[in-house]
């Protein structure tokens, strides 16, 4: 690669397999601080530069694609077998900047910045006309169906109540319109047989969540709920919470590494 | 005796670095 002398970086190819080390880090590091949604996976490097840091190691300026995973960033699946969100299924990808530091053989990632985005409807459309495009989450048709998959499975369980945390993911599909919706719940203090009034019902200090897909599908004179949940094991009170990597506020850049690191 | 060279040494064409490739699609 052509050393850019006097740019204080240097330029290497995208498939290197020391920027595919830290690409890989930045994608684990944005899947750890993910606070809501669906986990990502490395997809393509489409920049990188390698600064030198004195007085060693070096980091990588990282322009990274991802896509989104089916695995909710609550599921313990590990990320190798979850699957890539396919294009008919709506899919969605992610933007990052990352820097990764690399210093005695360790990558440690010193900056992360990503904002994610759904394929076009037109794309969607193009590779599946009939398939359910993603709408928003206060579409009356998403609330009743989430509603209703709560409240069905509340009535099957006869352990703990379970509340909503966040509607993850929800499509219609073009008339007869049916609603396909993906959420979070977790158990509380209040059986699910006598909760009475839900708004007393508190999270469980050891938090247990489960993971619920649900569909509400119009027949010509009738409709059709199914709802699944997955309750996964409970979680141990964290000591502090891992910091969010926040995609909205401009993260606090350390000193404006490539200046400070040339 | 003149040798014809072909077209003057054409350049390697540059490696391009990136992007890299694509372990799944283009959205």
């Amino acid at each position: 690669a052509p050393h850019a002398m006097g740019l204080g970086f240097r330029e290497v190819a995208c498939d290197d397999p020391d920027v595919e080390q830290a690409a890989l880090a930045a994608v684990d590091y944005l899947n750890q601080h993910l606070q809501n949604g669906f986990r990502h996976i490395l997809n393509q490097v489409d920049k990188v530069k390698v600064w030198f840091r004195r007085p060693f190691g070096v980091v990588f300026e990282l322009e990274l694609d991802t896509l989104e995973t089916t695995c909710h960033v609550l599921d313990p699946t590990p990320l190798a077998n979850c699957s890539v969100r396919q294009l008919v299924e709506h899919a969605v990808e992610g933007d990052c900047d990352f820097h990764v530091l690399k210093q005695d053989g360790q990558f440690t990632v010193i900056h992360a910045q990503c904002h994610s985005n759904p394929d076009s409807a037109e794309d969607v459309r193009k590779v599946c006309p009939n398939c359910g495009l993603l709408t928003s989450f206060n579409d009356s048709s998403v609330v009743n169906t989430v509603n209703a998959a709560l409240n069905a499975f509340n009535a099957q369980n006869n352990g703990s109540y379970f509340k909503l945390v966040e509607i993850s993911r929800a499509q219609n599909t073009p008339p007869p319109v049916s609603t396909f919706v993906e959420f979070v719940v977790a158990a509380t203090d209040c059986t699910a047989q006598g909760a009475t009034d839900p708004a007393k019902c508190n999270l469980l200090a050891e938090k247990q969540y489960g993971f619920c897909k649900a569909s509400l599908v119009k027949k010509l004179d009738d409709e059709e709920l199914s709802v699944a949940c997955r309750v996964f094991q409970k979680q141990p009170q964290p000591a502090n919470p891992a910091p969010a990597v926040d995609q909205a506020a401009p993260p606090v850049p350390p000193a404006n590494p490539p200046a400070s690191l040339v | 005796k003149v040798v014809h060279s072909g077209p003057a040494g054409a350049a390697d064409p540059a490696v391009r670095l990136c992007p890299g490739r694509v372990r799944y699609f283009r959205i």
